[in-house]
């Protein structure tokens, strides 16, 4: 079965995404 | 038929913080077995399963495929169902109750928000489409 997912936001994206051309 | 997961590739080690949620290292391949609009997404790989953020995984048979939804400028009304104090500059803080406008659904569950025309980034986690029940 699935748990619940965390009650809390995840982090924001890693330096690694933000660094990817829009 | 038989169900398809979708594979995705760790762009970046994450430790988790939870019992629930599973860590990555940068390059292991997981099947996604939930997309969560929180931006958690369930996943698995090998024997191990939890709940991994979005933001730290990218599309193994299309990297450069954007799967964000556009943008939507008039704006989506929803209400804060929890406070949220920024911890970035581009975060918006907020107490429980206000009412925003959501103006970009991003799949890492931190939405674009206008609140008195001022925008930024809050958790979607925090945030209910207005006009329902808790």
């Amino acid at each position: 079965t699935i748990k619940q997912p965390p009650s809390n936001p995840p982090p924001r994206p890693p330096v690694e995404a933000r660094k990817k051309p829009s | 038929g038989p169900i398809i997961l979708q594979t995705y590739r760790a762009i970046a080690d994450y430790a988790k913080s939870s019992s629930t949620e599973m860590a990555l290292a940068t390059g292991d391949v997981v099947d996604v077995v939930e997309k969560g609009e929180s931006g958690w997404w369930f996943c698995q790989m090998k024997t191990k399963r939890g709940w991994v953020p979005a933001s730290y995984l990218e599309p193994l048979d299309s990297p450069d495929e954007a799967e964000d939804p556009e943008p939507n400028y008039a704006g989506e009304p929803y209400v804060t169902i929890k406070a949220y104090t920024a911890l970035l500059e581009d975060e918006l803080t907020l107490q429980e109750g206000e009412n925003i406008e959501v103006i970009h659904k991003l799949l890492d569950g931190w939405w674009v928000i206008r609140k008195d025309d001022v925008t930024g980034y809050f958790p979607s986690i925090y945030l209910q489409k207005a006009g329902q029940d808790i």
